[in-house]
């Protein structure tokens, strides 16, 4: 699974999903992917947020809404733990990405790894396979 | 300003693929990065990432889907403009090159998701790139896959 989520110099947020599924799944069967609320959400007002994990977990959480919500009230690394934290009441594994309406990146996750790439204006553009390896103190 | 951030799935990497997915994520990032410097939109920016995404088959999505248990490619795919809250979405989807762009297609279209063959008639209709299943299998032993 992919994901991405932009802010423009306007504003504006999206973020989006795509994937190609599990090997050897029910023919048939969706994850959390193309469900708003689950895999991604994007509000002007809030911030962006893509996931990638155990699908029927993530949507069983509506771990991307509780990020959104968790935004409202915090900034992203802590939204991401928050909501981390929340999905440990199913189990599964997920990673997560978020710009804020700030303009503040983070990424997070509990799997063994996350390929991530993020750059803003100003920064030089990096990628990494692990949050652990990416200098907290970057972040604004 | 802007700012930008793409994933390439949560899962364990193949010991050797690093390299692979960190080059895969900032070839995406860059692709999305152009439009954001040249004061494009976000939501056009999220589509040619993916897209990017979608194209490398280090990925989990579009050229580089797993099989299901009928040995079939099933996609999903879905973007959100947060200027205005519309979301276009795919899913199950066997024969589309770039299913973000179709998902994308439907934003100024009203239906939030299309499953299946409706997807699929929908991408034809609209300019989307339909391809060969077979064309979106690459060979990565033991991968399971992730949403």
């Amino acid at each position: 699974t992919v994901g991405c989520v932009a802010l423009d110099r306007h504003g504006n947020i999206a973020a989006g999903t795509s994937t190609g599924g599990l090997t050897g799944c029910h023919s048939g069967r969706v994850g959390d992917s193309p469900l708003p609320g689950c895999g991604l959400y994007a509000d002007n007002v809030v911030g962006g947020v893509s996931l990638s994990g155990d699908g029927e977990s993530l949507i069983r959480t509506t771990l991307a809404a509780r990020l959104m919500h968790s935004l409202e009230a915090m900034p992203p690394g802590a939204a991401i733990q928050a909501a981390l934290t929340y999905l440990a009441r199913v189990g599964g594994e997920a990673g997560l990405i978020v710009i804020d309406t700030e303009g503040r990146v983070d990424w997070g996750h509990n799997s063994a790894q996350f390929a991530v790439a993020h750059a803003r204006a100003g920064q030089p553009a990096r990628a990494f396979v692990n949050r652990a390896q990416d200098a907290q103190e970057d972040y604004p | 300003g802007w700012a930008i951030i793409v994933h390439g799935g949560a899962k364990d990497i193949p010991p050797g693929l690093e390299d692979a997915h960190r080059r895969g994520c900032l070839l995406a990032l860059a692709a999305g990065q152009a439009i954001l410097e040249a004061g494009g939109a976000a939501i056009a920016a999220v589509e040619m990432a993916v897209r990017a995404l979608e194209e490398d088959p280090t990925f989990n999505a579009g050229h580089g889907a797993v099989l299901n248990a009928a040995g079939e490619v099933e996609c999903d795919a879905a973007i959100m403009d947060g200027a205005t809250l519309a979301v276009g979405g795919v899913a199950a989807v066997k024969t589309l090159r770039h299913p973000i762009s179709v998902a994308a297609a439907l934003l100024s279209r009203t239906p939030v998701l299309l499953v299946g063959a409706g997807a699929e008639a929908f991408a034809g209709a609209h300019g989307g790139e339909l391809c060969d299943p077979a064309d979106l299998i690459v060979a990565r032993p033991g991968d399971p896959g992730c949403d």
